[in-house]
């Protein structure tokens, strides 16, 4: 573990808790993406699909970690589909998700480092995070701008892969350790919020609220 | 505590 790889999971953590503190608060999911909670959710299933094969002795941090994923993000699903169901913004969340699950599904297929089904999850489960914030980038294009509350989540949820690249250069510098598959997705997934960082650090930083076009 | 070639990251 270092520092790079224990910051990104923290962000991740956190991006997690603001989202759910954000519809719990507000009791409203107003300019969330149920589409991209989803696609999470879907991320952390398949990629932790060892907890439900062989049970889970909770020894170590890393499968308390897991299960905090698994369940935050099933019960962020849970809130904006069913007990906020009314403030989900089904217009705007508009993207079709298969034009994410399918591609990611086919390319996990071609291009993975083992072809056997747990590690065709885990390779599934990485393409697919690559791409889960699309709907949400697009849904607030759609309506033109996004909570600060909601950039905040944004922000968290986008610097824990940013962090995770740190980690890899430094695996790769220290340890000597190259998981080709993860960093090439990393680096796409970080450069989509690239747009979104420069308002985010622009704009938000300073008070103001994010309104596009910029 | 991951036999070698497993992805021990979250």
């Amino acid at each position: 573990m270092n520092i790079f790889r224990l910051f990104g999971d923290l962000s991740h953590l956190a991006a997690i808790a603001i989202l759910l503190l954000k519809i719990w608060k507000t009791r409203s999911c107003a300019g969330v993406s149920g589409k991209t909670q989803l696609l999470f959710a879907v991320c952390f299933i398949t990629r932790y699909i060892d907890l439900f094969l062989h049970f889970v002795s909770l020894y170590n941090t890393e499968k308390v970690m897991k299960l905090i994923y698994i369940s935050a993000s099933v019960f962020t699903c849970y809130l904006i589909f069913f007990k906020f169901k009314a403030t989900y913004d089904g217009n705007h969340d508009s993207m079709r998700a298969e034009f994410l699950i399918v591609p990611a599904a086919g390319l996990a297929c071609l291009i993975n480092t083992k072809f056997d089904a747990i590690e065709i999850l885990w390779t599934f489960s990485i393409y697919l995070e690559a791409v889960a914030i699309l709907p949400q980038l697009f849904l607030i294009s759609k309506t033109g701008e996004a909570e600060t509350i909601t950039s905040h989540y944004l922000f968290a949820q986008g610097s824990y892969r940013a962090l995770y690249i740190l980690n890899w250069i430094y695996r790769y510098h220290y340890e000597s350790h190259v998981d080709t598959i993860a960093i090439v997705a990393g680096v796409v997934q970080t450069i989509l919020y690239c747009d979104f960082f420069y308002l985010y650090i622009t704009k938000v930083v300073k008070g103001q609220k994010i309104v596009l076009p910029a | 505590s991951f036999p070698k070639g497993e992805h021990d990251e979250l």
